[in-house]
């Protein structure tokens, strides 16, 4: 609680810090409910499973860490301007996004003020609607042809409902007008009743 | 070309070129990609019918089919380069997987990775010419990541100076590997290595399973599919149960580990290279993740592009489905974590490869990290990823729901990354050992390094503000 707030929600360098100290708080916040599950006289085995609800948690937080450290660090290596500014935008709703999913660990470290949760949902709105434009083409960049997606929805020229239908006439139900079954039980059947 | 997605591409404020050369690494390695996958989609021999209309009987065998003509294929166009013949693999069997796929992925590395030299002298010309059809043999029907949980024995005779690989009990059959059903005609096993009265641990073995002349299985081997399951169709996942089986002193893979032919035991460096191969292919599911998750991007926003749904202003037309914020919300954050997993899939790449080069120089000091690191982010970006691709399914609608829209086919084929090498949960706690391993030293005033070196920051800020 005495940890000022170090937070800017729009400067990565700040957000990379952050999820940091979470994972610091956190791997320690571990270490030091083990220990005390061992002065609890626990065997070493028995205090590691009462606290493996702590540890999962302490390596989610680091492992988050080093992916947002990742993405920025990417960043650096980007000479094209046009690239850059979008895939730094797509860093910041990640780190932002990451943030809102786990707000209560970035407030009990005293990392965030409750004023800040609120401007990283408005600014995460916002980022989204900027998002809007680029991102056909940001899907595109991943270059998946059509032959290896082998989607009717992910089509690269868009032509999803004349691929969908063509694609249904393939089944092999209707490889013929009627199907066997129809003969086999549903006449019988029918005649019966 | 449908208009609406047309203009969604006029519209960007980037150049799709620039981005795609960053993720593939250059825009060398972009046009020869591209060169690849062209090879490919003009060749006749891989066009089939589509694998939803077939039975998993077909699929297999068309799998295995497909697998003879790549390996053929590659040989034709001189195709060498592991990243070359991961991109014509990866374009070959698009969202699926290969009958072949783990004497790739785990068997040949393994032999890289584990054999000596004379023992790599006779295998690897019999591995690379695809007389010996391999696998890798770990997982029981009762035991999974808990490696020392293994049951399997490996006893040896200095009277024959040969191994005596036995199954003892029904939870020790060795179960779920890829391609050791039908497909392949030897394993590494890994077996609990017994060698004058004492049990030494997990080791590596070379275990021929089926004749090499007649594909039957040999003496004392049980072999067979586990039948059909949540995806992979197109492979023969694999029992074996081995009834006394002897192979010679020779084929302990004895790189590090070593058993003398009078039975005496020469410890590995570390015990941690057994695992060598997992460490290996963990690093690299990273990087599928990422994959997996971008393919299911690609559609989800492809396809809300095209999609008109509902009225967003009375009167108005159906808007694209992309302008509704609770959609942008499901899918641009997926988005953004495929791009930050390829970024994390690249790092990961190129750290496992330092290390392991260091490891080859005889510097193990960063395996513990690469371990940590490897498990955690195996289990990070999976568990991400599998989440997402199902949202990302949910956002189409109905039509997600259908095998034509291939989110099925991605979801079930990437889900088990989440349990084979290594349950995520399990992967995590092996993380949080190292983790609370550095932050113990880093208490004690020891400099930690590599991703945990915050710790020691954190040590700073404790002594300086004393609770």
């Amino acid at each position: 609680s005495s940890r000022p707030t170090v937070v800017d929600i729009n400067d990565l360098t700040s957000l990379v810090e952050a999820y940091k100290l979470r994972a610091a708080r956190l791997v320690e916040l571990a270490a030091k409910n083990l220990q005390a599950e061992l002065q609890r006289r626990l065997s070493k085995e028995d205090a590691w499973n009462q606290t493996s609800i702590d540890l999962v948690r302490a390596s989610h937080a680091h492992c988050h860490y080093v992916v947002v450290k990742m993405f920025v660090a990417k960043l650096g290596e980007v000479a094209d301007v046009g690239v850059h500014s979008v895939l730094s935008t797509l860093a910041l709703l990640y780190a932002l996004d990451g943030i809102a999913q786990h707000t209560g660990d970035f407030l009990l470290a005293g990392l965030l003020s409750m004023p800040q949760v609120s401007q990283i949902s408005q600014r995460t709105k916002e980022l989204l609607a900027q998002l809007r434009t680029n991102a056909v083409a940001l899907v595109d960049a991943f270059d998946y042809r059509d032959e290896m997606l082998n989607s009717s929805l992910g089509r690269y020229d868009g032509n999803v409902y004349e691929h969908m239908f063509e694609w249904a006439k393939k089944s092999p139900l209707n490889r013929t007008e009627v199907h066997e079954s129809y003969y086999k039980y549903l006449k019988p059947l029918q005649s019966k009743l | 070309m449908n208009p609406d997605i047309r203009k969604e591409r006029e519209n960007a404020t980037f150049n799709t070129d620039a981005l795609t050369h960053i993720l593939d690494g250059n825009p060398e390695k972009t046009r020869r990609r591209r060169e690849i996958e062209t090879l490919v989609i003009k060749d006749p021999d891989f066009q089939h019918e589509d694998l939803n209309f077939m039975s998993r009987s077909e699929r297999y065998d068309a799998a295995v089919k497909k697998s003879a003509q790549m390996i053929l294929k590659m040989r034709e166009y001189g195709i060498a380069d592991p990243e070359e013949i991961y991109s014509y693999k990866k374009f070959v069997n698009g969202q699926h997987h290969e009958a072949l796929g783990l004497h790739y992925t785990m068997f040949l590395p393994t032999l890289y990775a584990q054999c000596d030299a004379e023992q790599r002298r006779k295998w690897l010309p019999l591995a690379e010419s695809f007389k010996v059809l391999g696998t890798y043999a770990q997982t029981e029907m009762g035991h999974g990541t808990h490696i020392r949980g293994l049951e399997t024995t490996a006893t040896y005779d200095p009277s024959t100076q040969e191994f005596v690989l036995n199954s003892p009990t029904v939870t020790s059959i060795k179960w779920w590997p890829g391609g050791l059903g039908k497909t392949s005609n030897h394993a590494v096993v890994l077996a609990q290595l017994h060698t004058q009265g004492n049990c030494h641990g997990l080791h590596a073995f070379l275990v021929p399973i089926r004749d090499m002349s007649n594909h039957q299985p040999l003496p004392g081997v049980v072999v067979g599919d586990i039948g059909p399951k949540f995806g992979f169709d197109e492979v023969d996942n694999g029992f074996l149960k081995l009834e006394n089986v002897r192979i010679p002193r020779d084929y302990m893979l004895m790189k590090y580990a070593k058993v003398e032919p009078d039975g005496t035991y020469r410890k590995p460096p570390s015990d941690k290279l057994t695992y060598g191969t997992m460490v290996f292919i963990r690093s690299m599911i990273v990087g599928e993740s990422a994959r997996a998750l971008s393919k299911a991007c690609t559609i989800a926003i492809r396809y809300s592009a095209v999609r008109h749904q509902s009225e967003l202003r009375a009167g108005e037309p159906e808007p694209q489905i992309l302008d509704y914020q609770t959609q942008q919300h499901k899918l641009f954050p997926l988005l953004a974590t495929a791009y930050a997993f390829h970024f994390l899939g690249q790092f990961m790449s190129q750290t496992y490869h330092r290390i392991t080069g260091d490891i080859n120089q005889g510097d193990f000091s960063e395996l513990p990290e690469l371990h940590a690191l490897s498990a955690g982010l195996k289990a990070f970006t999976t568990w991400a990823a599998n989440g997402g691709i199902e949202v990302c399914r949910m956002a189409c609608g109905g039509h997600g729901y259908s095998r034509c829209s291939s989110l099925p086919d991605i979801y079930v084929t990437f889900t088990p990354t989440c349990t084979y090498e290594g349950e995520n949960t399990v992967m995590m706690l092996q993380t949080a050992r190292y983790l609370v391993k550095s932050y113990t030293q880093a208490s004690k005033g020891q400099k930690v390094s590599g991703m945990v070196s915050y710790l020691n920051e954190l040590q700073q800020r404790i002594q300086a503000q004393p609770v």
